[in-house]
């Protein structure tokens, strides 16, 4: 299951890197708001939630971190 | 506590962008 849900992080991961940089900045985020039923506002505080070192940009390992804990949630709700 | 608020509200948007990820994902093949 841990393969499987970091199999779909990538693919998630994908979806906001674009341009295939290898990483997520804020203007990627931004993009999504076409795409995705958030505010602006919403995207930047999921940005900032998965920025952990706060350097301005997503790595995989971020978006997996975070997409690791909201597997995690999911499983209690 | 404010700093618990807003982490339980951030886990909400976090839900909300990472379950509109999927759906898009599977949405569109």
């Amino acid at each position: 299951p841990l393969a499987e849900t970091m199999g779909k992080a990538k693919e998630l991961f994908v979806l906001c890197d674009k341009e295939g940089k290898g990483f997520i900045t804020k203007r990627d985020m931004q993009r999504l708001q076409g795409e995705l039923p958030l505010s602006p506002e919403q995207l930047e505080t999921v940005f900032e939630s998965l920025d952990r070192e706060s350097n301005g940009f997503l790595t995989p390992v971020e978006f997996k971190t975070g997409f690791g804990e909201f597997v995690g949630l999911d499983d209690t709700t | 506590d404010p700093n618990m608020k807003a982490g339980a509200a951030n886990e909400g948007v976090l839900a909300n962008f990472f379950n509109s990820l999927l759906s898009k994902k599977t949405g569109s093949p």
